[in-house]
């Protein structure tokens, strides 16, 4: 499983947050306008979180954040 | 499987609910609007809660919380 | 497999049965109108009890409860 | 695999059959009009038997008991 | 893997037969009409007769028993 | 897997053929008009014969024997 | 995996040829017009042969022997 | 995974290459007009060679051979 | 996962590379027009090359080689 | 699972981030226009960014990077 | 899972590269126009690399390299 994300604007923030107990950011990725980034859950990340205008591909359809 | 969470409003709160004999509230992960959140059901969480306006997105659909 | 419950008024009571020989209420969640609730069938709960007026979204579509 | 019942009337009995060489009634749920009920199959339940109006949600369609 | 039977009129017959080298009734279901029963094929029964009117539904469509 | 035969007369045979080396039957069970059997491949099934008017619903459509 | 076969002849052979090194005929049941036959391939029968003109009912369509 | 071979002519040559470093004929099965021919991928045979004018039904579609 | 190769000419060369560190030609098979040969992959083959005028029927669709 | 990028620049970069609790650049494929790519996600790479303008084919839908 | 690749000139490469923590090319394939490679992903290849003009049908459509 993964998601699709592209940034339409700079400065648009992809994090990670931990599997387990604890729910805390363990990486952020900038995105500036137009970068496109492609990440899978993992043993590390069972929560994504996204801030700014992006475009975001799932199973369950292409959701925009940030308006 | 995981679901997506787009906050229609600022203050959307979502929640993570133990896997286990008890259900307890382990973790909230307060929503901006135009925020996204993609998350995953785990060895921790096997209920989820969301409080306030969002669009959620799942397998069966999609449904907006809060009116 | 998870079931999606979107209450549609308030004081909705969704209810988790026990697994096993003996089937007993362990957690009941109570929802105020439009919060909505993810659970997932678990080692714990193989069977799911809904009181008052909601929208349960399932593999099988959607069921209106409370009418 | 788990089917959805929403009892259509008062009184509606929701069994529950014994999987293994015998074939008893382990648990009756009744259910009140509008109450819906989500029951998987189980170690302990091979078998499901339902009395009086209620509308059952199953992989082969939409099945209408009591008339 | 389960099937749905729908009685269509007083004493309809609902048996399960053995499964392994005998093949012999090891339990027979009276549905009065408007009953239904959801069975599974187990490690007890890996055949199933249905006598007199019903509706069955099952992966290959719904068949009606009795006519 | 499994097959549904419906018999169309009276004294149509459905038989099971043994699994292995050799293929021989180990049983027959008679169905008279309107009768629904639903039978699994097994490990001692590997083989179905049908003599008789049926309509047999199966993973590749519907077939009538007897014709 | 199972095919089913339709004799629409008296005398059709359907013949189970030996999964291994060797490929011969461990099996041939004679079909008269209107029997069917529903096998499995096994850990004995990797390979099926049919002379004689009858209807196959397969996962790749329906294929018609004798002509 | 199996394919369907039908003959539409006299002399048509069903062979199985061996599975492993060598590739040989381990065995070719003659059909004739009208036979079909019903054969698995399997330990010993990774692949199959038609000869001869056949009607070869796989998963990819529906082959002729021999024009 | 199987292949299906149909040749359109005479001199169609079919080849089988190595799988593992090295990339060899393991086996090649000439087909004369209107043979077809069904090749999986293998534990020793992991690639396929194709020269000359051959229909190929593959998942993603039908491929000519050749022009 | 794999995706596909086809670079519509000079000077596109595709960058594989590392599996685990670091997110490192592992990786980059410097990609011309018109040079396509298929890469996997694996053991060493849980994560991909795209840079410059390409066409990347998911299983999401199609995604054009770099505008 | 493969890919086909149809080589639309001369002089296409079709290359191999390394699972694990490198990423180098341990295989590199000419094709001439019209010549068709179908190509898994394996334990020494986790990514594949098309220079020149060549048609690659794979899961997520059909992609033309070169232009
Ligand atoms: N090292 C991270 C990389 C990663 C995967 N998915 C992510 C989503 C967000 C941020 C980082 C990641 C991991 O394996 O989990
Ligand atoms: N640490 C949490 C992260 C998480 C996953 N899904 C969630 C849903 C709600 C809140 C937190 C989470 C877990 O692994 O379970
Ligand atoms: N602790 C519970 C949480 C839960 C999951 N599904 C439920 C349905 C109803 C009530 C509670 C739950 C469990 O793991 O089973
Ligand atoms: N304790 C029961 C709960 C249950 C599941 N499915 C049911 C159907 C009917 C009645 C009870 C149930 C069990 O695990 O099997
Ligand atoms: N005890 C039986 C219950 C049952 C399941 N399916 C059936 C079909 C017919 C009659 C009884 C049954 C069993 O586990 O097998
Ligand atoms: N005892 C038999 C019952 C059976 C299953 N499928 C059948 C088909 C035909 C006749 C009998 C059967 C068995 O387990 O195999
Ligand atoms: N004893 C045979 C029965 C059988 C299965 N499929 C067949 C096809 C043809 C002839 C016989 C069979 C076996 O298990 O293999
Ligand atoms: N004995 C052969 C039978 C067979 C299966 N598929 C074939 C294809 C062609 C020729 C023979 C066969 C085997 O198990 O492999
Ligand atoms: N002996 C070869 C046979 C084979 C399978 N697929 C092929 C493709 C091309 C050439 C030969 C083959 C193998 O098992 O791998
Ligand atoms: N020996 C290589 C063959 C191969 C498979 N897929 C490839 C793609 C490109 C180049 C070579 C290959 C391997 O098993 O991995
Ligand atoms: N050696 C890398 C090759 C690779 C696969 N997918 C990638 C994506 C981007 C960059 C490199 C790669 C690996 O096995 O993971």
């Amino acid at each position: 499983e993964y998601i699709v994300v592209k940034a339409l604007d700079n400065g648009v923030n992809l994090s990670g947050l931990t599997r387990g107990r604890d729910t805390k950011f363990h990486h952020t990725e900038k995105l500036d306008r137009g970068e496109v980034m492609i990440v899978q859950f993992t043993e590390q990340t069972s929560a994504i979180k996204i801030k700014g205008r992006a475009r975001i591909y799932t199973t369950h359809g292409i959701v925009e954040s940030g308006d």
